[in-house]
């Protein structure tokens, strides 16, 4: 699932650093 | 657990909010109300207005010089689209160029609300981090509570932008009557319109931001959701949660019966309406050749 949802997964690791969206 | 756990618990959850959100409800209640003293919202309602508007999309500041003509007085007693007139959208044009170019105008304008709901993804995952507990859940289920939740969060979140005349875009500084939307052409014109009539019925709850902050948890640790694989420490969570937003409509809304009941009565409400909306963006995808969805939102809606 992690694989298939890599923007959701970088989201919710980062908790500081903004995600390119 | 103990009513002062319950009540710091809605605290808590009521500040990640008000940290994680750009519009509060009790913000977007006072422009729509015109209580916003000068800063009346500019006011998209036809093609013409959207072309002149559509640079300001997803600005958080509109420069003021730009803005100030075109927005109804705030003297006129809140925003709706009443005052505006007959909307002629873009039916009264005849000429081919002027309707291509009408069409591109259209799906750029999607293309930036798919910048917005991407954006308002990433502010739902903060807020969810923030649910005490969230985090210690398996990373799986944490994906899964997010693919699932976040669309009924956003549409939630929308509701008190919305009047019955037309919603705040664009952080409060833009009006977009409900007569444009519908409008638009095939399949845009029925995206927006389940939302309004949900919305309008949902705002006669009349909930205020720190009740929105624990409704909002409790749809995202729904333990139900397909692929969970470990739901007991989801439910246990939603449990607690469950009880603060009692405790909370209960001090909140002496005088409102069944409110609680009421409100879980939305979430089924809720997931009907996340259906018809992935049908629509499904239908978008195959009638648009220009179309491409935003990575985030492909990741979220395939196999939902």
């Amino acid at each position: 699932l992690k694989e298939k949802h890599k923007i959701l997964h970088q989201l919710l690791q980062n908790s500081t650093s903004p995600v390119d969206l | 657990p103990e009513a002062a756990d319950l009540r710091a618990l809605a605290r808590h959850l009521y500040e990640a909010y008000l940290k994680y959100f750009p519009l509060t409800k009790a913000k977007a209640r006072a422009i729509l109300s015109g209580k916003n003293g000068d800063n009346a919202p500019f006011v998209i309602h036809d093609m013409k207005s959207l072309m002149e508007g559509e640079q300001f999309i997803n600005c958080r500041q509109i420069p003021i010089q730009e803005h100030q003509p075109q927005t109804l007085s705030a003297g006129l007693g809140g925003v709706t689209g009443v005052h505006l007139g007959p909307d002629c959208g873009i039916l009264g044009m005849t000429n081919i160029s002027e309707q291509g170019s009408a069409d591109a105008l259209e799906l750029r304008f999607f293309h930036s609300c798919q910048s917005r709901s991407a954006e308002g993804v990433r502010e739902v995952t903060e807020f969810a981090k923030s649910i005490p507990g969230f985090i210690n859940l398996d990373l799986n289920d944490q994906v899964t509570l997010l693919k699932y939740g976040v669309i009924e969060v956003l549409i939630i979140m929308m509701a008190p932008l919305m009047n019955k005349d037309g919603t705040l875009i664009s952080y409060g500084q833009i009006f977009m009557t409900r007569e444009f939307l519908k409008s638009l052409r095939k399949p845009f014109c029925q995206m927006m319109e389940p939302k309004f009539e949900f919305s309008v019925k949902f705002n006669t709850l009349e909930l205020d931001d720190s009740d929105m902050a624990l409704f909002l948890a409790v749809i995202i640790l729904s333990g139900d959701r397909p692929g969970l694989l470990n739901v007991k420490p989801i439910e246990q969570l939603q449990e607690t949660v469950l009880h603060s937003l009692e405790l909370q409509l209960k001090l909140n809304h002496p005088d409102s019966v069944q409110l609680f009941a009421k409100l879980l009565q939305k979430m089924t409400d809720l997931r009907q309406i996340v259906t018809d909306h992935v049908h629509l963006i499904q239908l978008l995808k195959k009638t648009e050749v220009d179309m491409c969805l935003h990575p985030l939102l492909q990741e979220i809606m395939k196999d939902l």
